[in-house]
């Protein structure tokens, strides 16, 4: 998925 | 990753660290609502299934597993060790939080980024996190007196999720198609909820005097 939309945070 | 993101994690962490220390040193929980650690552990294991499968970075993981990990052993302390069992307000903390599971599930059914399971579920531990902590502060507010680590820990739990607001309003100044509503607008709902909380801490903090919520 694209960076932005990748739930990246905790 | 930005200072305020950075910081508010580290405040979710030292949170859970008061918390243990709590449970630790005192061998009691008294003040603590099992059902709001019930419900942190249902959202960390529902927003961090990606564990395994979507690396993000190595803080990112480590931080998931103390996550899980700590709000999964709190939750079996405070239901099976004898001592810290023992001192559990059972009869104080009684908010039917089998409720908020509910309405926060249907409503992730309804709103959600995109109708995936992984986005449902997503969603679903946002909305929940916003939540999780009512049962806490009604427990506060039966139990009177609340002892300093109890007061710290629910001071540091809401302040991690004010400084995620500000972690938000960075990112979208400075990143181009950055959009986390969901988690934005449950971030303030969540945040909003302290907002007593924080008006009595910050009066027993000012007067230097006991925590005292009215009931």
């Amino acid at each position: 998925a694209e960076e932005s939309e990748r739930h990246d945070e905790l | 990753m930005n200072v305020f993101r950075l910081t508010g994690d580290m405040t979710h962490l030292a949170s859970i660290l008061v918390l243990l220390l709590k449970i630790y040193a005192t061998k009691s929980c008294s003040g603590i609502s099992l059902k709001t650690q019930e419900l942190y552990a249902l959202v960390f294991l529902a927003r961090y299934l990606n564990l395994f499968t979507d690396f993000i970075s190595v803080y990112n993981t480590v931080m998931k597993l103390v996550f899980i990990g700590s709000s999964l052993a709190i939750v079996w302390c405070m239901r099976m060790h004898k001592m810290v069992k023992r001192s559990y307000d059972q009869e104080l903390d009684t908010f039917r939080h089998y409720f908020l599971i509910a309405g926060c599930f249907l409503l992730a059914l309804l709103v959600n980024e995109k109708f995936m399971f992984p986005e449902v579920l997503w969603a679903f531990s946002i909305y929940l996190e916003a939540v999780s902590t009512i049962p806490q502060l009604v427990l506060l507010q039966r139990s009177g007196n609340v002892d300093n680590l109890t007061g710290q820990y629910v001071f540091l739990l809401g302040a991690y999720r004010a400084l995620y607001i500000l972690n938000w309003i960075y990112r979208y100044f400075t990143e181009p198609h950055f959009s986390r509503w969901i988690a934005c607008v449950a971030g303030l709902v969540q945040t909003a909820l302290y907002a007593d909380f924080f008006y009595y801490y910050f009066l027993s903090w000012k007067n230097n005097a006991k925590l005292q919520l009215p009931s």
